[in-house]
């Protein structure tokens, strides 16, 4: 990308295909373009870097509220539920995050709420037994909210401050699935005597605009408080989170990027942004 | 649907005449919105609308259709070319093994559709065998061994062996002594840009030899399906791909892609998380579902 290119037609269409292969979609890359036109009058900017650059700082400005922030209870146990759609990487970030809050001193108990999926349960309990973590579990086929009642009842006991719960995955288009999951944060709002303080959305970076029907089906079943936006150490960038904080308002609390435990960070909105042009 | 879109477009358009240049501009403008809300890669795209331009520009508007209903078959028909054939078939080895290896990105379903293709071919009169190449992924190995049990074929696993290569050989011999015909390999999730994991799949590939290397795409995978697609083919002998997950609503765009830029075929879909939920890939059927 040249640095002083001037502010031409033929750069406010690079720049939109920029978007468009980033994922942020269409209308969203029209609209932003739209913007970067308007504030290339009105600030007078020179040269395809400062275009460049307004677009990097708006993207940013609009992504990093909310970012690493994590609603605590104001008593201990605070409950995390993980829910997405299938393979999104939920149970690989639940063990990210148990490792993230534990190195800050937080005491975790995990909830195996997955009772559906062969090996789910297992998997989970590979992660619980490297991080030596106390993990809840019921059999295979069991009911998902009892596994986050008991493991929310557990932790009361056990004095734990933090308890992360992974969930099936499920595509948003199967209402008895949607259904269940409604179901399970009831529940767990029972056991709590509040809802769950944090319901994490799990969103593939590879996906593309059907993430944001994701978000919105998901919304419409239960309160998604933030989203964990995966798989960034790939080529994709998630560009649709965009798309989906505008219509939603949904904060993008954390990012992956790898598989290890240590690959989970605070969503870094600048680099999300530079990565959109790099 | 793009029909009504387009419909709207051409509404001052009454009966005789042609299309003109400006009309077919204006339909591209909802073709492209059409087309990229729907994930085909941007590039794709736009080669495919300067075709459509090219065969919708003059063309005489007929009795039989409104301006917007040509458009609307223009554009099936294109997509139908790009698609190719219909799927649904696997190639078999002159004499057994049949080595059918699955790869792709990370949670893709590999390891679930090791189940599906071990009910697919058994229908055809085949003895599957699965062999579990993951040794990575937290209990990929159990998952693997009760996706068999479920679907009553042996697996065989390796638990001390390190070695995916030796593991997949050992496979392939297990499944001959149990008189096993086609050994579907599950391996693990890798990014197309991680050098040592596409170093295992070579490596995998030249001792296996498959008859069918096949390419698992989650179905609502977006721009980034043109640069997996394009790696995989470049360092592995990919024969086909498998899109998965298209009992969602995702309107799989990325088969448009993947096709246009590799030219390989796509075999089968996913349209659910049972061992039955294996269909034939039909391409009349995925361009209908591109066009919305
Ligand atoms: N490269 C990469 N892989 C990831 C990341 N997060 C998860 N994965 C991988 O993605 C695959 C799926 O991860 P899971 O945690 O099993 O996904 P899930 O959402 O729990 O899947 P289901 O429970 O089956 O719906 C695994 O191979 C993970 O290692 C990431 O940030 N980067
Ligand atoms: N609804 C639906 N879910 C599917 C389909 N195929 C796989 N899944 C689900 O997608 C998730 C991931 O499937 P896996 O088979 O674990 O994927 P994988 O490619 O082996 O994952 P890695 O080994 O981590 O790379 C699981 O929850 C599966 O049940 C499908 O066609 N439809
Ligand atoms: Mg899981
Ligand atoms: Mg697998």
């Amino acid at each position: 990308f040249q640095r002083r290119t001037k502010i031409d037609d033929a750069l406010f269409e690079e720049l939109e295909e920029s978007l468009i292969e980033a994922d942020v979609g269409y209308e969203t890359a029209l609209s932003l373009v739209t913007r970067l036109r308007e504030a290339v009058r009105k600030e007078r900017l020179a040269t395809g870097e400062e275009a460049q650059n307004w677009l990097k700082a708006d993207i940013e400005r609009n992504l990093s509220a909310g970012s690493g922030v994590i609603q605590w209870a104001p008593n201990p146990p605070t409950l995390i539920m993980v829910v997405g759609v299938n393979g999104t990487g939920k149970t690989t970030s639940i063990a990210k995050l148990t490792h993230y809050f534990q190195s800050r001193g937080n005491r975790v108990i995990l909830a195996a709420a997955d009772t559906f999926r062969a090996g789910a349960i297992e998997q989970l309990q590979v992660w619980a037994d490297r991080l030596k973590t106390d993990m809840i579990r019921h059999r295979e086929g069991a009911d998902p909210a009892a596994v986050v009642f008991d493991a929310v009842t557990a932790a009361r006991a056990r004095g734990a401050d933090l308890v992360i719960a992974d969930t099936a995955g499920r595509l948003h288009t199967k209402t008895n699935l949607m259904d269940e999951l409604r179901k399970v944060n009831r529940v767990s709002e029972r056991a709590l005597g509040r809802s769950a303080d944090e319901v994490l959305l799990v969103l593939d970076a590879t996906i593309g605009q059907n993430a944001v029907q994701q978000a919105r089906a998901f919304t419409d079943t239960l309160p998604i408080t933030g989203i964990i936006l995966t798989k960034l150490d790939g080529t994709a960038r998630g560009g649709v989170v965009l798309s989906i904080r505008n219509e939603l308002g949904i904060p993008i609390k954390f990012m992956g990027t790898g598989e290890k435990p240590t690959d989970i960070q605070a969503f870094n909105a600048k680099e999300f942004a530079d990565a959109i042009f790099g | 649907s793009l029909a009504e879109k387009l419909q709207g477009v051409f509404e001052r358009l009454r009966g005789k005449g042609t299309l003109r240049e400006q009309d077919v501009n204006q339909a591209l403008r909802e073709v492209r919105l059409a087309l990229l809300g729907a994930d085909v890669n941007f590039r794709v795209a736009k080669d495919l609308e300067n075709r459509i331009r090219e065969r919708a520009v003059g063309v005489e508007v007929l009795e039989s259709l409104t301006p917007a209903q040509q458009v609307v078959k223009i554009v099936h028909e294109e997509l139908c070319a790009i698609l190719g054939d219909d799927g649904g078939y696997l190639r078999f080895a002159s004499k057994p093994p049949t080595v059918i290896l699955l790869v792709g990105l990370q949670g893709t379903g590999k390891t679930t559709t090791c189940g599906k293709l071990a009910v697919h071919v058994r229908r055809q009169g085949r003895r599957p065998f699965l062999v579990a190449g993951d040794i990575y992924r937290p209990a990929a190995i159990r998952q693997l061994q009760v996706v068999g049990e479920g679907v009553k074929t042996p697996v065989h696993a390796d638990l001390e062996q390190r070695d995916v290569v030796r593991i997949a050989q050992d496979g392939v011999r297990a499944a001959l002594s149990a008189q096993c015909d086609v050994v579907i390999v599950d391996t693990a999730g890798r990014l197309h840009v991680d050098e040592d994991m596409m170093g295992e799949a070579e490596r995998l590939e030249k001792a296996l030899q498959p008859s069918e290397t096949l390419l698992l795409l989650d179905s609502m995978t977006g721009q980034d399906a043109v640069n997996v697609a394009t790696q995989f083919t470049s360092r592995l002998n990919i024969t086909g791909f498998i899109l998965t997950k298209l009992d969602g609503d995702t309107r799989g765009g990325a088969a448009i892609s993947i096709r246009a830029v590799t030219g390989k075929p796509i075999r089968f879909v996913g349209v659910s998380e049972k061992p039955e939920g294996l269909e034939v890939f039909q391409s009349e059927r995925m361009a209908s579902r591109i066009l919305g």
